[in-house]
């Protein structure tokens, strides 16, 4: 079972 | 004052394509240096990013940068109807709600223009990191799309493993499995054919076949993809713009659960 990753948590607010 | 206009409607239509199944809406930041676009998809996966530089353009003007909130649904409907060969210019007044699309007719006897109310979005900015990938692979972008396509029948997830012998996408589910090997191109006799692969070190990912197929709407922009991969990082795919700019896809991966 995989889980799916959020983008957000890779990129920094700009 | 913001002007910028293009040869070929063709191309605005393709771009279009290419993000509307995954953006609602979206805010074009125009600046001198050309057009931008970065967007998250609804549920928050996968970013957009577009950049159309400004000497792509046939012409190009923004006295003062203005960011265009635009419902692309709408602005789909207004592009449907330019013929391919017209030529599209898109206009806004400084501090405008309005921006207008006009099309002009190869002999300039039929002009058409359409005004479309600009969105205010609030859209979070991100900033992406220069990364090193460990994997670059550029492979005919019509080759990725087939993949895709045909590896989503099996499994929600496809699993993208590549080494210096080449690339491997596979999935499985209750169907069976399927596995597409590619192996780096020895000689070729067009560019656009070759599979190349640059590899600093093997990476083995998981990612979700929806967004995948997603991303390949671009592909009647180029001839080529190119998929940049690391450990634990999203998944860059790219598809370069002749001449006028890219449209970049990052795409969070799976992990176990």
């Amino acid at each position: 079972k995989t889980k799916q990753q959020n983008i957000m948590s890779f990129f920094t607010k700009k | 004052m913001f002007e910028a206009r293009l040869i070929s409607a063709t191309i605005l239509k393709k771009i279009l394509d290419a993000i509307k199944d995954l953006l609602n809406e979206g805010t074009f930041d125009c600046s001198d240096s050309g057009i931008q676009l970065q967007a998250m998809d609804n549920s928050h996966v996968s970013l957009v990013s577009l950049t159309l530089r400004s000497d792509g353009f046939d012409k190009f003007r923004c006295d003062r940068n203005i960011s265009m909130g635009m419902n692309l649904g709408s602005m789909a409907k207004i592009l449907k109807c330019a013929n391919n060969d017209d030529t599209v210019t898109i206009k806004a007044q400084d501090n405008a709600d309005t921006v207008t699309f006009m099309f002009e007719s190869p002999n300039h006897e039929k002009v058409s223009d359409y005004e479309m109310k600009l969105m205010n979005l609030d859209q979070e900015h991100l900033g992406i990191p220069e990364t090193d990938y460990s994997c670059v692979v550029r492979m005919p972008s019509m080759e990725f799309a087939r993949i895709c396509r045909d590896l989503a029948q099996f499994s929600e997830s496809m699993l993208i493993c590549c080494t210096k012998e080449g690339v491997k996408f596979s999935a499985s589910g209750d169907v069976g499995s399927a596995n597409v090997k590619l192996a780096q191109t020895s000689s070729v006799d067009k560019e656009e054919e070759a599979v190349s692969i640059e590899m600093q070190e093997p990476v083995t990912l998981t990612f979700a076949c929806r967004y995948l197929n997603a991303f390949t709407k671009a592909s009647p922009l180029s001839g080529q993809v190119q998929l940049s991969m690391s450990a634990d990082v999203p998944l860059v795919v790219e598809y370069r713009i002749q001449d006028l700019g890219h449209i970049r896809y990052y795409l969070a991966p799976k992990i176990e659960d």
